[in-house]
């Protein structure tokens, strides 16, 4: 079995979420936040058997799409530097970020 | 040493959290949402030594309970069909899902 | 690649995600809540490449303090045993606890 750690957009996250259902697979979902953009996203949790690891993939692949989103760049606080007017900036942000982690045991009570 | 990833119950997690104390173990708890109910659960991050496993295990078996929950299905948005009054279905919930996770390294800084 | 769940306090959450940033590691955010205190706390979940790891851990500890926390013990709920006026304990909240596991495949979609 394996552990997918999806970190996807929210504008995606419920289309995902569906998309995930329609084909039994079982997911936990966690608000989460950009380390970058500070912006909210959605960590899914997906505990996967192996053999359904590519399709799941595909699934994700197909449902979570590229964007560009516009960034006001904050200068860190408290230094006094930066523009009066931060001229925003264009940052594309991926679909979906997937870190594929061994689990050893799995258990249901 | 492990890391264990629980989903349990909301109902369950005062009573596993108190559990976890009186026997030491230590915890992160996170809000999280099922994927199929859509509604919000938590999500334990355990990291635990190797030999205090199979007793971690056992406390969230004991304290972590099946239950019936009646749940409205929706019919996936803007498609149109489904019943008016759509009629409500009886799902099980599981007590916990657990993933069991390897640890490379572990730090307190 | 690695995954480093990194449980800090909230106090050190902003100045930990600058330092990443600056740094060019890539974070993802969750809220979280300690077992024991049950105050806020933050998890990080960061991927990297392996040769980035040390990197990355002296980035943690150097901007994550540990803490003294004052608690006002509960006794556990319905007991009726416990002092009237609980007397506060002082606990020593670490910086940071830091997990590093495996990850076995990566992708950006
Ligand atoms: N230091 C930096 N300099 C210049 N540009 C930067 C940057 N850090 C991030 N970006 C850009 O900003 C986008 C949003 O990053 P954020 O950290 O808010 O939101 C990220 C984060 O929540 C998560 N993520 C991505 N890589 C990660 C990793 N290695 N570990 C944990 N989470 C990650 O996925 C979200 C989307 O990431 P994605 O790479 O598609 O898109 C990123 C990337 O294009
Ligand atoms: N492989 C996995 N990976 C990540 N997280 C997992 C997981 N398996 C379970 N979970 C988490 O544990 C919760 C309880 O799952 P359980 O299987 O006991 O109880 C489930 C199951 O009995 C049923 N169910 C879930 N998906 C279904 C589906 N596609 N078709 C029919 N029944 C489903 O509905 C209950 C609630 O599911 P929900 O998704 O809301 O909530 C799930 C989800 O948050
Ligand atoms: N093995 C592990 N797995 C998952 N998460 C972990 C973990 N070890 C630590 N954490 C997370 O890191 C936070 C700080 O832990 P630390 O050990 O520095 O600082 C701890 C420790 O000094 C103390 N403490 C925790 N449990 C205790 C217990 N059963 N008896 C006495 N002191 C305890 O209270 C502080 C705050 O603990 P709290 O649980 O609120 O918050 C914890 C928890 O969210």
């Amino acid at each position: 079995m394996k552990m997918v750690i999806a970190v996807v957009q929210d504008k995606d996250s419920s289309r995902l979420s569906q998309a995930l259902v329609k084909e039994g697979f079982r997911a936990t979902k966690l608000a989460s936040t950009g380390g970058f953009l500070r912006a909210g996203n959605t960590t899914f949790l997906i505990g996967v058997e192996e053999e359904r690891l590519d399709q799941l993939l595909e699934i994700i692949k197909s449902n979570c799409h590229s964007r560009e989103q516009m960034v006001a760049p904050m200068p860190p606080a408290g230094t006094g530097v930066g523009p009066l007017i931060p001229q925003p900036i264009e940052v594309q942000v991926g679909g979906a970020t997937v870190f594929i982690v061994p689990v050893e045991q799995f258990y249901q009570f």
